[in-house]
């Protein structure tokens, strides 16, 4: 494993932290789409069934766990949670799962590197991944507060992103037989949807102000 | 792998 990739994972599981800290210390989860939460509980789901017929490492193993529980349990405090539920701007996050998910699994039936159940599935978590921020910067255009920790939650995970094509970069040129086309397209789509909120976020931040989009 | 995919990343 390089240092790339593990940064990047380092990044993905420190958004998650973040957005648990959040929930936890405040007992709010305003600005936060859950819509994208459910998204990324699907995409762990789809891809973690490997879980039951591969063994890669430990770190894996013990990552795909972190991921699976984390994103459960923020749907958790997101839905049931007596406090946490009452700030959920329900209203404001109207985007429909449909929209993305139908796309995903039919281009997932179609482009694939193998028509198998799990290799659809695995297939459709990669091009669900890509899009399931949709709904959270949706949400963000729409209630324009972004407190620190929804801005930084939002920038940790494209950072997550975009340390993944650096480490896509450095094994294509030390790995001969690392090619993996489709997912690394959707990386770059899944990249490029930060690339806005990156910038505004980059310019509150030199101007040292909160978060504001246009 | 098969076809390319590579099952060591998350």
């Amino acid at each position: 494993m390089n240092l790339f990739r593990l940064a990047g994972d380092m990044s993905h599981l420190f958004s998650i932290v973040l957005i648990l800290l959040k929930i936890y210390t405040s007992k709010s989860c305003a600005g936060l789409s859950m819509k994208t939460q459910e998204l990324y509980t699907l995409v762990f789901v789809t891809r973690y069934l490997d879980l039951f017929y591969s063994y890669v490492s430990l770190y894996n193993t013990v990552m795909k766990l972190i991921f699976l529980a984390s994103s459960f349990g923020i749907l958790w405090y997101m839905r049931y949670h007596k406090q946490v539920k009452q700030t959920y701007d329900r209203e404001q996050d109207t985007f429909r799962h449909y929209i993305l998910v139908v796309p995903c699994a039919v281009l997932a039936l179609i482009v694939n590197n193998e028509l198998s159940v799990t290799e659809v599935l695995w297939t459709f978590s990669i091009y669900l991944e890509a899009v399931a921020i949709l709904p959270q910067l949706v949400l963000l255009q729409r209630t324009k507060n972004v407190d620190n920790l929804t801005g930084q939650y939002i920038f940790f995970l494209g950072a997550y992103r975009a340390l993944y094509i650096l480490n896509w970069i450095y094994r294509y040129w030390t790995e001969p037989k690392y090619r993996q086309y489709l997912v690394w397209a959707a990386g770059l789509v899944q990249t490029g949807l930060y690339a806005d909120f990156f910038y505004y976020y980059l310019k509150s931040w030199q101007a040292g102000e909160k978060l504001r989009l246009p | 792998a098969k076809g390319g995919r590579t099952k060591d990343e998350l």
